[in-house]
């Protein structure tokens, strides 16, 4: 799975996320990827989402509207709430993976609870990185 | 204030052990150039969508990742591909499950939000939709990748044999 998420100089966020699935899936079978609210969400009262890992756990734990919820309804930062459903809920019902996500206010967050993660970031007049583990 | 863009490339990363420096090189190089891509878009003030439709392109040309170019495969040796692309303005939002022919399954999900009034749209009815977007096509052997297509054939041999691990980065591809 890919995905990229970004915040534009007018205020405004975006998400997108592409996938091929899991290795030897069955015919059929769709994951977190398409599904808004769980794999890819954007609402410029909170943030845009991009997530990857196992799509079961992304669909049943709703992670990206989850974070976004959190942020709106009890005033979560982004780091807490992106952390918090990566590091807790994903990890207590066994899913592994990670997202990346960035709010309106330019904060931005890649946890992951697996290994590692594909990732990169840039912001303008900052900091510019890519990194796997 | 200014732009921020994040990209990934998956949670399937090879485990360190298996990761010479020659592939660390090819993976860094391949964000390197994927970010590039996305911040020229938002350096010339363009929007946020534009910017993570042409970030996600770039990440499905490059067969390293598991999306477009490279996807792995299904079980029965097929792809079937699943986008989906959103703008926080007005949660405009549009995406496609199932698909194998577009080039870029990210443009056919933001085909179906700007010419349809669905959001999510399945198989041929997303393809139809691309059709008429008159987005690029490709055949089944442009996704094929020999690495995607060892690793399936890997992953039924453990099945066949009882020793299928859980290892993310063999599932997630």
């Amino acid at each position: 799975t890919v995905g990229a998420v970004a915040l534009d100089r007018h205020g405004s966020v975006a998400a997108a996320t592409s996938t091929g699935g899991m290795t030897a899936k069955r015919a059929g079978r769709v994951g977190d990827t398409p599904v808004i609210g769980a794999g890819t969400f954007a609402d410029n009262r909170s943030c845009a989402v991009s997530a990857t890992g196992d799509g079961e756990a992304f669909l049943r734990l709703a992670v990206a509207h989850e974070i976004d919820a959190r942020m709106r309804l009890v005033s979560a930062s982004l780091h807490e709430a992106a952390a918090g459903v990566v590091q807790d809920d994903l990890t207590a019902i066994g899913g592994s993976g990670g997202l990346i996500a960035v709010a309106a206010d330019g904060s931005f967050a890649a946890p992951f609870n697996c290994e590692g993660m594909y990732r990169g970031w840039s912001v303008e007049h900052g900091a510019r990185e890519t990194n796997i583990y | 204030g200014g732009f921020t863009l994040l990209i990934h490339g998956g949670a399937g990363v090879l485990p360190r052990d298996a990761m010479t420096p020659e592939a660390e090189a090819r993976y860094h190089a391949a964000l390197d150039r994927v970010l590039a891509v996305g911040e020229t878009v938002l350096a010339a003030d363009g929007s946020a969508l534009d910017a993570v439709e042409a970030t996600v392109c770039a990440l499905e040309d490059e067969p390293l990742f598991n999306a477009g170019r490279g996807a792995v495969f299904t079980r029965d040796g097929r792809h079937e591909m699943d986008a989906a692309i959103m703008e926080g303005r007005d949660r405009m939002a549009g995406a496609v499950a199932g698909i194998c022919g577009p080039r870029n399954p990210i443009r056919a999900a933001r085909a179906v939000m700007q010419r349809t009034e669905h959001v999510l749209m399945m198989g041929e009815g997303a393809q139809a939709v691309a059709t008429e977007a008159g987005l690029p096509f490709e055949e089944d052997a442009y996704f094929f990748t020999q690495a995607r297509w060892n690793s399936l054939q890997e992953t039924l041999e453990m099945e066949r044999t009882g020793r299928l691990n859980d290892d993310p980065s063999r599932r997630h591809g």
